[in-house]
Order: C-alpha cells, then sequence, then structure tokens
C-alpha cells in the first residue's frame, strides 16, 4: 500500500 | 567524524500541567518516519518545561525507541507515559534534525 498522508496522522495528547 | 550525526537532547519533561501538551505527526510507513512535534500548547507540561520545540523529531520516549512505530502506536506510547504514576516526569530524547535515523 502506498504511504499514508501523514496530514492525517496528527495526535493531540 | 560527528559531523553529519544529529544532535540528540534528552529532555525531561515534569508532569506540571494536567496535560502534556503536545501534538505529533507521522510515524512508521508515512512521508515523516519518525514523530514529529507539530504544536506546543501554553500551559501544558511540554510548555511549561520549555525545552521541547515544534520541528524536534522524538527518538525514544523513556529509554524506549520510537523506531519502526507507526503514528497510533507511538502516540500511544507517549500517552502512557503521560499517563502513568510511576514516574513524575517523561523523558523524551528528540534531535533538531528532520532526518530518516
Amino acid at each position: 500500500s502506498p504511504p499514508k498522508e501523514y496530514e492525517d496522522e496528527v495526535t493531540f495528547f | 567524524p560527528g559531523l553529519l550525526e544529529p544532535t540528540s537532547t534528552l529532555v525531561r519533561v515534569a508532569k506540571s500541567a494536567s496535560t502534556l501538551g503536545i501534538a505529533i505527526e507521522g510515524g512508521a510507513n508515512t512521508r515523516q518516519p519518525l514523530p514529529r512535534i507539530v504544536t506546543i500548547q501554553r500551559g501544558g507540561s511540554a510548555h511549561n518545561c520549555g525545552q521541547l520545540k515544534v520541528g524536534q523529531v522524538i527518538l525514544e520516549v523513556n529509554g524506549v525507541p520510537l523506531r519502526g512505530r507507526e503514528h497510533r502506536d507511538a502516540a500511544q506510547l507517549i500517552a502512557e507515559a503521560f499517563k502513568t504514576k510511576e514516574r513524575d516526569h517523561v523523558d523524551f530524547l528528540v534531535t533538531e534534525f528532520n532526518v530518516a535515523l
């Protein structure tokens, strides 16, 4: 599978 | 020797507020293979600490390497490090250089 769009991979703590 | 090596810094963040107060992006199998700090919220523990900066890449959390961990896995590790009562701080090994280590 292609690399994920890291813009979608943001987590706030 | 050392000229091309990124500089890593160990930052100890005391749990001085109810939140850690950072946001991260990236993780294994993304264009940002190690988590990068994208936000530091005013009033959070990280902001109070004063040593973490937006743009730093997190190499380790409490001595556990993040290399090879996907975003959700890395995020869970950080969340648990902040949540645990075993320590009153979280140790981050960070680097200023945004490189695929």
